[in-house]
């Protein structure tokens, strides 16, 4: 599956029918009850929940669903029967975020057995996945494959492949367990523990997660994972986290070798994807969870030999690799392959940013994100300017953990770069 | 196999363009659009289409573009679907 990077706030959608089909066989009241199914399907999946509004009422639906033909006011206009048959638009602010539309010229039909037209629940329910979030997908039992595969069965008893279930519950979670929801399968077994390693019993305390001070924090495949000593933790796109107790780093990244007890910074890699782990003055490349080839010197980007890192991302606007040590940052040109020339450059021109972040990484939604101790600063989309109103505690927000308190146990958070200028400054021996 | 035409390839690679395969061509720059880069974008297609990843324009590969399907784009980040339109 794919995610198309944006999503759903709430967890209650609203939705409309604006439009009917003009040449259908179906009746509007089937039409609307198809709706109604196809949004179910994704709905019984996760804790989402879909509710009809009525056109004479206040709310504005998130989701308004429209028969068009050929132009139609937005850029995707349809081609007649065939070809392309509806579109729909991602979760977002605007007012046409999640709006569906389906080409007019079609011949809608429901559970046809001859293969004439076009099912309405089947691309109800592949356009329904994007307006919650979802790309298309190359699963080969996936209702988001991009080419029309005829009729699903009855909407009633129809039910999400395994691919689009998981690219579902990573937006928004699995559906709250009932009562009546009896386990299907026998839950995995834990994989066996190598000997090598020690077992994860109370004895071998794990960290506290609520404490911040990460060594590393990284956005990989859209999960962000938070490293500290030789544990990380993840968290998933609907916010939660895969587990509180926090995952053994050798167990998962497969080839690390075991001296190194402590990942100083990590990162995806663009545009091949690869995950990069530092520590010392080295990295570690990994494909997926296993790792390809030796450790490399940190030298091969750009820093000073024995030079170490604080903080690695990739920028999304230019896809530069930024290399964050101290006051000073360098820039590394994956396209290209080499360094970029003019560096390292003072850490104010990101303005607010604190120096020696733990690290740093860029969210799903675009915007950038300084993380040190327990707070993070943040710079929205495209900007190199933190928010006004940063820092932020990480706890609420990231870790589900309560927002720390100022105190001796818990600093406040660092100063960040000061902007340059005069300065009046009086400074007491007991101040 | 056989060379397609030199139309087939025109409307192959306006297909992958329109549908994420292939960036749109840049203005400024009179790029090439370079055999493997084609190559690996037809590749790409075949798998979300289930066909044999054969990186050519070969006749069912041509037929599988012309079949109906979703307008939005397979390869998101290329053109993504939030256009500024009042609705």
């Amino acid at each position: 599956y794919a995610l198309s990077g944006s999503m759903w706030k709430k967890r209650t959608l609203t939705w409309r029918i604006l439009s009917f089909p003009q040449s259908s066989a179906l009746s509007q009241d089937t039409v609307r009850t198809l709706m109604h199914h196809a949004l179910t399907t994704w709905g019984i999946e996760s804790g989402l929940k879909f509710q009809e509004v009525g056109s004479q009422g206040p709310i504005e639906p998130d989701i308004l669903i429209d028969f068009a033909r050929a132009y139609h006011q937005d850029s995707y206009p349809f081609d007649g029967q065939g070809g392309t048959l509806a579109h729909a638009f991602f979760p977002g602010e605007h007012s046409i975020s999640g709006d569906t539309h389906f080409d007019d010229e079609e011949i809608w039909t429901f559970g046809s057995k001859d293969g004439e037209g076009t099912d309405l629940f089947a691309v109800a329910v592949h356009e329904f996945g994007h307006a919650l979030g979802l790309g298309h997908s190359s699963a080969p039992d996936s209702i988001m494959r991009p080419f029309y595969q005829g009729p699903v069965g009855d909407p009633t008893k129809y039910r999400l492949s395994q691919d689009d279930r998981e690219g579902l519950q990573q937006l928004y979670g699995k559906a709250p367990r009932t009562p009546y929801d009896e386990p299907t399968r026998k839950p995995l077994a834990p994989p066996p523990a190598p000997p090598a390693l020690p077992p994860d019993s109370p004895s071998f305390p794990v960290p506290d997660r609520c404490d911040g001070n990460f060594d590393a924090i990284a956005n990989i495949r859209g999960e962000t994972f938070f490293f500290k000593g030789p544990w990380f933790w993840r968290l998933q796109p609907s916010g939660q986290l895969v587990s509180p107790r926090p995952a053994r780093l050798h167990r998962f990244w497969e080839g690390l070798p075991s001296q190194v007890k402590v990942i100083q910074a990590a990162y995806s890699r663009y545009p091949d994807g690869r995950i990069l782990l530092f520590s010392g003055p080295q990295f570690w490349v990994f494909q997926d969870r296993q790792l390809e080839g030796a450790a490399r010197p940190l030298a091969e980007l750009g820093l000073p030999p024995g030079e170490e890192v604080d903080a690695v991302f990739s920028w999304p606007l230019n896809g530069k690799t930024y290399l964050v040590r101290g006051q000073r940052y360098w820039r590394y040109d994956d396209a290209a392959a080499r360094p970029d020339p003019g560096y390292p450059r003072d850490l104010s021109l990101w303005e607010g940013a604190p120096h020696s972040p733990d690290d740093v990484t860029v969210s799903n939604t675009g915007d950038t994100y300084f993380f040190k101790g327990a707070h993070y600063w943040r710079f929205p989309k495209g900007s190199v300017k933190a928010e006004p109103d940063s820092p932020q505690p990480m706890g609420p927000e990231w870790l589900d953990c309560p927002a720390p308190s100022a105190g001796p146990g818990n600093p406040k958070p660092p100063k960040a770069t000061v902007k340059p200028g005069t300065c009046n400054c009086q400074c007491e021996i007991n101040q | 196999a056989q060379e397609p035409a030199a139309q087939d390839v025109s409307l192959g690679v306006d297909w992958l363009t329109r549908y994420g395969y292939l960036p749109p061509p840049h203005p400024a720059q009179a790029q090439l659009q370079s055999p493997v880069k084609l190559r690996d974008a037809i590749k790409v297609m075949q798998r979300f289409a289930g066909l044999p990843e054969t990186g050519l324009l070969d006749p069912v590969t041509m037929a599988t573009m012309h079949k109906p399907r979703c307008s939005l784009p397979d390869v998101l980040g290329v053109a993504g679907l939030v256009r500024r339109r009042r609705r």
